[in-house]
């Protein structure tokens, strides 16, 4: 554990319950990916089947837990409890063009052609494009809440950490997961449009509207 | 080099 990936694991809870009291507070998960959100229930729940095999520590199990029963109270709340405010119209990326390829990827591509790897390795590379339904959404609308881009940029500050992990695990500890980092780098990249308009409009009191 | 030893990350 380093201060990298504490912080970055930290941002990533601090997405996942900002984006949670968000709806909950406002009621409403008008401008939120449904779909995105979905993908994120899909890849926790396909990395963390390890709960059930492997022990790594107190915090390493609470986390995930965490993650995945956060995932799930979202999804709950987009598509039961608060469905009438899902904006589904908008909500319109073909999930199918990204579940497959990175599907086929994982079994072409992975540390050991075994059932738990796969499903790890299809839960790294679905992670690193599961955000792209909601900056779909939002290239659609062509505006975000703010509170939607505040949550955008915790997880997207999380991948950056992670990054900045990797080099200090390659350094200090020889240690380095080839197939984590390429897909967290295509993941971080894709954030950096939503950066840029975060740091010019967000933080300077403006909302995230697009130009039409 | 066994990468896959084991997913410590989250």
């Amino acid at each position: 554990m380093n201060i990298f990936r504490l912080t970055g694991d930290l941002s990533h809870l601090a997405a996942i319950i900002i984006l949670l009291l968000k709806i909950w507070k406002s009621r409403s998960c008008a401008g939120i990916s449904g779909k995105s959100q979905i993908l994120f229930a899909i890849v926790f729940t396909t990395r963390y089947l390890d709960l059930l095999s492997t022990f790594i520590s107190l915090y390493n199990s609470c986390m995930k837990v965490i993650y995945i029963g956060c995932a799930y109270a979202t999804v709950y709340m987009i598509y039961m409890k608060f469905r009438a405010t899902y904006d589904g119209n908008h909500d319109s990326f073909r999930v199918e063009f990204l579940v497959v390829p990175v599907g086929g990827l994982a079994v072409l591509i992975n540390h050991d052609f075994s059932f738990m790897e796969i499903l790890w390795t299809f839960s790294i590379y679905l992670e690193s494009v599961a955000i792209l339904p909601q900056l779909f959404m939002i290239s659609k609308t062509g505006e975000a809440e703010t509170i939607t881009t505040h949550y955008l940029f915790c997880l997207g500050l999380y991948r950056a950490l992670y990054i900045f992990n990797w080099v200090w695990r390659f350094y200090f500890e020889g240690f380095f997961d080839l197939i984590a980092i390429v897909a967290g780098v295509v993941q971080t990249i894709l954030y950096c449009d939503f950066f840029y308009l975060y740091v010019t409009k967000v933080l300077k009191g403006k909302k995230l509207s697009l130009p039409a | 080099a066994d990468e896959s030893a084991s997913h410590d990350e989250l």
